[in-house]
């Protein structure tokens, strides 16, 4: 048997699938439940086809893949200083993209996609809303402007968006943190 | 240093592997 069948492929980092499910309740650290670490390829894969696809989870919850030993919160050490590109689905998108769109994202972060810029990567959030989808990626370091803009010119190319008709924002956690109802952050870059 | 990176084929590729 070639060893490339008894292998397993390593992948640059460890991950860890979280899951988020809104119980009212409970307290917002306690619906954030870990599901599975993996650092291979076929970990990967075992762990997305067994899971229920973003599309078919129920409006108030979330998937979330961080490198291990990151909580997807703003309030870790990793994620504090950075921020997220993000990108609010429209209703058609919510039909017809979503799952396309996640599993992109997933094989941009396993992949390692963004090259050297991979480093700033800490991890991507999914969230099912009635009001409308969202993706994010998030960044750690708000300083590494260059790193920012090219993550986020890489990941529009990988979703295939249309480059003038949408526009995607870089919002900052220290700015998400502090704003009042449903306003949204500024968006600090944009591509 | 070196780092492990698969394109986008390659994770596909494994997807159904045993």
């Amino acid at each position: 048997i070639s060893p490339e069948l008894l292998i397993k492929h390593p992948l640059q980092n460890s991950w860890t699938l979280w899951f988020y499910k809104n119980d009212k309740q409970k307290q917002w650290e306690e619906n954030q439940r870990e599901i599975s670490t993996f650092d291979t390829v076929e970990d990967f894969w075992a762990l997305y086809n067994h899971i229920e696809a973003a599309s078919r989870l129920q409006s108030g919850c979330d998937y979330s893949l961080f490198k291990a030993g990151i909580k997807p919160m703003w309030e870790d050490t990793k994620n504090k200083s950075g921020g997220r590109w993000l990108i609010n689905l429209t209703r058609q998108q919510c039909i017809n993209d979503l799952d396309s769109y996640w599993l992109e994202t997933l094989l941009c972060l396993v992949g390692e996609a963004f090259d050297e810029q991979s480093d700033d990567i800490c991890g991507t959030v999914v969230q099912i809303r009635t009001k409308g989808d969202k993706l994010a990626v998030w960044t750690g370091d708000l300083r590494n402007n260059d790193g920012i803009l090219k993550i986020g010119m890489k990941y529009k190319e990988r979703l295939g968006l249309p480059n003038k008709v949408c526009v995607m924002g870089y919002q900052a956690h220290a700015d998400s943190m502090v704003i009042c109802g449903s306003m949204p952050a500024q968006n600090r870059f944009t591509v | 240093g070196t780092r492990i990176i698969y394109e986008r084929h390659e994770l596909l590729q494994l997807r159904n592997s045993p």
